[in-house]
């Protein structure tokens, strides 16, 4: 059987005028990271979901995607990240919502798929899960940069939820 | 938001989707990300789709399950299923996003209302791609 993978970095409005060669050039090698990930796995004989899992997890690592490390902040000044995961053999899925210190979200989504009787946990029970199967806490530090700060005050200043100030090329791409 | 579909070779589909959510979000809002059906679907044999986009739209049109339902029912291909919701049903509703589909064949489809979709594959040839843009 043929293998294949294809992942997407979110999806908005992305302006062209502010796209530098230089921050072009790390969005698109974080992408193709995250795409050799996952078919790094498939070519060695691994599974559909441990591939989607690892792609994932890449640009969860990255600052430069509304995800993991690169989330946008809340109007609290948190995090707090939303992912699900579905196997195609079976219908099996995992989701989890509103973790706030879990480093991979998408493995915790993973996780409940697979290593529980529940589809689908929220918040602190999910977190509680997490760490009762040895997910590290991790500090909301991790998750922070300037863009992402700098981006809340100018959306709490104009009382917005949206994303509509363009400082960053693709600042309008929605989360 | 990110997210990844794939086909393994012993045939299995999965779709995997994980996001911030929207900036400066209050009352424990969550979008279509965490739920299985509007931002994430994947089912052996007919397609996996993972979303992106103005997550309440996504929910209220129950994306990813629709595209399969409609491969499923109509016999429509992954692609014509994904345009006719995003260039569709979702716009016409006034939702903007995009989806990343494949099919049991391991075909690639990406769909956009949007100016853009981060977004890369490697189809089964080998051959990787990387896009921004829609155009």
């Amino acid at each position: 059987m043929p293998f294949s993978i294809a992942i997407h970095g979110g999806a908005g409005t992305i302006l062209r005028e502010q796209m530098t060669p230089e921050l072009q050039r790390e969005i698109e090698a974080a992408l193709e990271k995250s795409v050799r990930a996952g078919q790094d796995i498939l070519s060695s004989g691994g599974s559909a979901v441990d591939a989607v899992t690892a792609a994932v997890k890449v640009l969860e690592d990255s600052p430069h995607f509304n995800a993991g490390r690169g989330s946008v902040l809340t109007h609290r000044e948190m995090v707090e990240m939303d992912a699900s995961i579905m196997s195609g053999k079976g219908k099996n899925a995992g989701a989890i919502a509103g973790v706030k210190h879990i480093r991979n979200p998408i493995e915790l989504a993973k996780a409940v798929m697979e290593d529980s009787e529940h589809v689908f946990l929220i918040g602190e029970g999910a977190e509680s899960f997490a760490f009762e199967h040895d997910f590290l806490y991790t500090e909301q530090d991790y998750f922070y940069t300037d863009r992402r700060y700098d981006q809340l005050q100018s959306m709490k200043e104009k009382g917005l939820f949206a994303l509509s100030e363009f400082r960053y090329p693709d600042d309008n791409k929605y989360g | 938001t990110v997210g990844a579909v794939a086909l393994d070779q012993y045939g299995d589909l999965a779709a995997a989707t994980s996001t911030g959510g929207i900036t400066n979000k209050q009352y424990g809002r969550v979008g279509d990300s965490a739920v299985i059906g509007a931002g994430t679907w994947a089912e052996n044999q007919v397609v996996a789709v993972s979303t992106t986009g103005m997550g309440e739209y996504f929910l209220q049109e129950n994306v990813a399950a629709d595209l399969a339902a409609r491969v499923r029912y109509l016999n429509e291909t992954v692609g014509q299923a994904a345009d006719h919701i995003i260039q569709g049903e979702l716009k016409d509703r006034g939702g903007e996003g995009g989806l990343i589909a494949m099919d049991k064949s391991g075909n690639a489809y990406f769909a956009m209302n949007s100016s853009g979709m981060y977004r890369a594959s490697i189809d089964p040839r080998g051959k990787c791609k990387i896009r921004i843009y829609a155009d």
